[in-house]
């Protein structure tokens, strides 16, 4: 069956795109069949892997004039490919109005992309990458997914929003998607030379626990470097710190989903 | 003449609110009369700044049911003081619908404060924190501010957005604040110890030219942990190398606002 997972947070910058290209590289990496659905306007995921042509963009998909099927298209990592986002998806929020379907538009279109799947051949896992903002793109993706796996920095101000984003996912499971659910809180951009990420770490499984994957991503700058190049890290530099603790991230999952 | 600045872009965690705080504590330290309007409903300038009293916060403000100078209210810092947000913002750009005045309900509530103070006590400087998006509420900020401080972080995603942030500032100026204009762009999180953050310098050095601030602002922990304890780094390590560098963008600041 077919896994929907949105990587969702409003706070800026906390590894959201990061997340989705390492890790949907690494769970292809493993043979699964994955599909990055890029659903932020400034199109970074897209970037971040390469992804030139974007005649057919997510903003034909949510304004339902192009298939999911049609708007994807493999990218440079076997088993990886993406739909990726052009700056139209800026105008959704305000195009769409009050039409009553608009927080499905994104729901339907994978439902439909998954039905006219071979069986033999469908996708294992569906990433979507949220813009920073709980707006109608990322409630969308709230509503579409399966399970929502939250990145978070090892920072003071990302610890802010957080009882922010969970009440949000509370929420949209209680109006338009009762599976929602955490399927868990990944520590980013941990820097040990610093306390303060300690800090973070200590506070964050203290609250919530095991709900945080026991796996953390290092700060490191072959990560930051590797979108430049038009690649994810595991592509980039296999050996790095960074593209093993998304590796360790992938088995992690797959573990979970395991148990689900 | 009070001078109103806007810190926004739409890439997430690239400086806004840190900037925000900072600069405006480093103006208040050299005598400027500062306020911060925190537009972000994280509120994290609000966090940032210690201010915990938000019975009245930009959200009434901008729903026009509380003047800002009642909003207002002085931070730990002389001359310092804070409009602060409230996770109700979310609401605004849904509740004010298609209402004809919307776009302007910042810029009017600016005015009628600038027109109410008195002469000997005006504020000299209010800076706007964004949200990461260029919603109505970024809009609201562009339509009342004299001019646009961008932060910039020293990485290869943040420069992907710069084009469509200008663009937008375009449009604004042609659409709703003919005195838009950009005051600086100021490189955030530079770590000398990658050939990444000097790449990007010289990208943005090379197209914007004298647009871009001589000051750079390091990556320095000192930074990062300062909000945690609700202070400005100026105020939580003054000797460290990012309270010196928000000194610097303070002087260079004033400078230009004196060329203008
Ligand atoms: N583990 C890491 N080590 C070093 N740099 C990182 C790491 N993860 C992400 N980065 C860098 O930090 C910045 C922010 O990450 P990213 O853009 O993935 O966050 P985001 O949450 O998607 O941002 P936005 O809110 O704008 O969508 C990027 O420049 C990225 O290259
Ligand atoms: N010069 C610096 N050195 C080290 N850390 C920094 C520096 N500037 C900002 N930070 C940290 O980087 C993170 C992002 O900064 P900040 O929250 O100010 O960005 P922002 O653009 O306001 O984010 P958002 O898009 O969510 O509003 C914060 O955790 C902040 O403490
Ligand atoms: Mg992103
Ligand atoms: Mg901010």
């Amino acid at each position: 069956k077919t896994r929907v997972i949105a990587l969702a947070n409003q706070k800026g910058g906390v590894g959201k795109t990061t997340t989705a290209i390492n890790l949907g590289t690494a769970l292809a990496a493993v043979g699964e069949k994955v599909l990055i659905i890029d659903l932020d306007p400034q199109g970074n995921a897209s970037t971040g892997l390469g992804a030139d042509d974007r005649s057919a963009s997510t903003f034909d998909v949510m304004s339902g004039t192009t298939s999911l099927a049609d708007a994807r298209f493999v990218t440079n990592v076997p088993r990886l490919s993406i739909a990726p986002a052009t700056i139209d998806l800026m105008a959704f929020e305000r195009e769409s109005g009050m039409e009553s379907g608009r927080h499905y538009r994104l729901r339907d279109a994978i439902s439909a992309m998954i039905a006219a799947e071979d069986p033999d051949d469908r996708t294992d896992y569906v990433l979507i990458d949220c813009p920073p903002s709980l707006n109608l793109l990322t409630v969308n993706a709230l509503a579409a997914a399966d399970a929502v796996l939250v990145p978070l920095q090892c920072e003071f101000f990302a610890l802010e929003g957080l009882a922010q984003l969970l009440s949000t996912v509370e929420e949209i499971r209680g109006r338009l998607n009762p599976k929602l659910h955490i399927h868990g809180v990944v520590l980013t951009m941990y820097d040990q030379r610093t306390a303060l990420s300690d800090q973070v770490v200590d506070d964050v499984r203290r609250v919530l626990g095991d709900k945080v994957y026991s796996t953390v991503i290092p700060r490191n700058v072959r990560v930051a470097e590797s979108p430049s190049h038009g690649k994810p890290v595991l592509l980039y530099d296999y050996r790095c710190a960074g593209s093993q603790a998304y590796i360790k991230l992938a088995s992690e999952v797959i573990e979970r989903e395991k148990r689900m």
